[in-house]
């Protein structure tokens, strides 16, 4: 928080604009945990852990329609589009890039509204997060969301088998993009 | 002159969860 830089690039200001947009997108992730059913009956640190832990790979998720793979482009939630080749040649390129590409993989698996959201909430209610206090019932809510999603793939891609699994190798694939990235610096004017 | 805060992408997404539950109490 006590590092300052040079304000008069340009790339600070597009990277400030991604920043900004963080913090609506944030706040709806902590609206949307409050109505998973059984979020709101943990203890108030272990909501705060969770999503705290998971935040980051909810955006992962949820930013995957901000992408337009076949153009190569970001469009971020100010409706400014940028191209990815731009996006690469500021300090988080790599970012940019990863996130494509996940969204590419995500976007083969065609999920619905309603897939995505449970998916979502899977991502959020992980009990191997750290500084979790009741792992017992985090463990319960997130078999009980798991068994839901599995429930509703088999449901609805009956002729793809492999779907549900697919979308379970993403969870790993999450967790490791979070590792990388979530140390990314952003800059925010004062 | 504008002058620029640098915060990680986890720090900032840790502040405005905490700042949301501390508005909410």
């Amino acid at each position: 928080p006590s590092l300052y830089v040079d304000p008069s690039q340009r790339s600070q200001e597009i990277w400030e604009e991604f920043s900004l947009s963080f913090i609506p997108a944030v706040r709806e992730v902590v609206e949307f945990a409050k109505r998973i059913p059984g979020f709101r009956d943990l203890s108030e640190y272990d909501q705060v852990s969770l999503l705290k832990n998971g935040t980051f790979e909810v955006l992962m998720v949820r930013f995957a329609s901000l992408f337009d793979v076949a153009e190569r482009t970001v469009t971020f939630l100010t409706g400014k589009c940028y191209s990815l080749e731009l996006l690469r040649s500021l300090r988080a390129g790599q970012l940019f890039t990863s996130m494509c590409d996940f969204s590419e993989k995500l976007a083969t698996l065609q999920l619905d509204k309603d897939e995505m959201s449970l998916f979502i909430a899977v991502v959020l209610v992980s009990a191997d997060r750290s500084g979790i206090q009741d792992l017992k019932s985090v463990e319960a809510l997130q078999d009980t969301l798991i068994r839901a999603l599995r429930s509703l793939i088999m449901t609805n891609h009956a002729n793809e088998t492999t779907t549900f699994t697919k979308l379970l190798l993403k969870l790993p694939e999450l967790r490791s993009l979070n590792n990388i990235h979530s140390e990314e610096l952003l800059a925010f004017k004062v | 002159p504008k002058t620029h805060r640098v915060m990680t992408l986890a720090d900032h997404i840790s502040h405005i969860i905490t700042q949301d539950f501390a508005r909410n109490q």
